[in-house]
């Protein structure tokens, strides 16, 4: 169990990563759009 | 001004989504860990009642 | 158009979130009955090994 845990640990830290990823993405993309217009 | 505002809500809105997700994943994960303990128990309980029968 | 623009956006990164989200709560639970069946059976041999002492 402790090594299930250890694991998933591992496994939450990189889903934080992408999602971090994913909102950082869409601040860029908001940021070109409002400068666009 | 109007485009800013609509920005910044979608950065909070976002933010918030994250974090609803992040507190939902560390439930799950200890439901896991409970989960697995009580099989793993279950199984030690059966296991010890047919060898005393 | 850009408010439009900017709600499409944000749709996409939430619907990015969901996925990500989606695919990690699938492997979750995945790995948690792996490791399930691997602990019963390990505790089925052991007691099958016990009883033949």
């Amino acid at each position: 169990t402790t090594r299930f845990l250890e694991e998933e640990t591992l496994r939450s830290q990189e889903l934080l990563q992408r999602l971090d990823a994913h909102i950082q993405s869409m601040k860029l993309e908001n940021s070109n759009t409002v400068c666009k217009y | 001004a109007g485009l800013e505002e609509m920005k910044e809500q979608y950065m909070k809105a976002v933010e918030k989504i994250k974090g609803d997700m992040l507190r939902y994943l560390q439930e799950s994960k200890e439901r896991a860990a409970e989960l697995i303990k009580t099989e793993v128990l279950k199984e030690r309980q059966d296991t010890a009642r047919r060898m005393r029968r």
